[in-house]
């Protein structure tokens, strides 16, 4: 049996939005520690990985592990029905083949709920390792999805350089070149507008902006987002949910002929 | 334009 109750429901769909268009059916698998949901864009160039911790939830019993294959669409459809203020509730039976979300008003004057189909989707677990990266960049949120977002205007791979001062975005194309560069800011009055850079030594790595562009959709879930790098490996850009756990997407580098 | 790599190269399956 499953239940967990999570009075910030609006998280769930701010996660789902962030990655159903990478991602269009998944394993969302559950055990004592929480939600976890790890997959790759259709083309296996990107990888997602979330984590929702069981701590997060006012209400959380898992009896045994269980794995629930949804369209994240579909997911999307039914968490689009909850107000933004509303407290969800999962529930699945250990052999059902149905998940329920339950919706509740602040109020609680308002209840609803929405049945969704469980699909068998067999996804390859792949094991990320941890990394000590070179260069680890947190910055705007905001910032980077503007950044992302405009230099797709101008070119469609991007080279991202930390260097100690600041981390430049770079891109050529048809148009010409752009290059963007946000500088280290460590006394912003406010905590939300620093960019704060953590280097072992300076890296440069090329990558397709359409994905990083992609990853911005995540931007509502947090202020901040952090890009880590190391060369020669997937760059991590990581959106924390709050203080409950954190959705991050990992994407390889172009490689340099 | 420059050759992506996909990503399990990176990652060992599990």
């Amino acid at each position: 049996m499953l239940e967990a109750r999570l009075v910030q429901g609006s998280m769930l769909r701010k996660v789902v939005d962030a990655v159903k268009d990478l991602v269009s059916d998944a394993n969302i698998d559950v055990s004592s520690s929480g939600f976890s949901l790890q997959a790759m864009d259709t083309s296996h160039v990107s990888l997602i990985a979330m984590h929702l911790r069981a701590d997060a939830f006012e209400h959380f019993r898992c009896d045994r592990p269980m794995s629930m294959g949804m369209s994240l669409a579909n997911l999307a459809k039914v968490l689009k029905c909850a107000g933004s203020d509303d407290i969800v509730t999962l529930k699945a039976n250990d052999d059902g083949d149905t998940v329920t979300f339950m919706f509740e008003s602040p109020k609680e004057d308002r209840v609803s709920d929405f049945e969704l189909k469980l699909m068998d989707i067999d996804s390859e677990h792949l094991g990320i390792p941890d990394t000590d990266y070179c260069a680890t960049v947190t910055m705007p949120a905001g910032e980077y999805a503007r950044i992302c977002k405009d230099l797709s205007s101008i070119g469609d791979t991007v080279v991202i350089s930390a260097t100690k001062d600041g981390v430049k975005f770079t891109t050529s194309g048809d148009v010409g070149t752009a290059n963007v560069t946000v500088r280290q800011n460590t006394t912003a009055d406010k905590k939300e507008d620093q960019t704060i850079i953590d280097l072992k030594e300076p890296v440069a790595l090329t990558f397709a902006l359409r994905y990083l562009t992609s990853f911005a959709k995540a931007t509502p879930l947090a202020t901040h987002v952090t890009l880590s790098m190391t060369r020669e490996l997937p760059v991590m850009v990581e959106y924390a949910i709050q203080d409950m756990g954190h959705l991050r997407f990992y994407l390889a580098p172009k490689i340099e002929d | 334009a420059l050759p992506q790599p996909p990503l399990p190269s990176y990652f060992t399956s599990e």
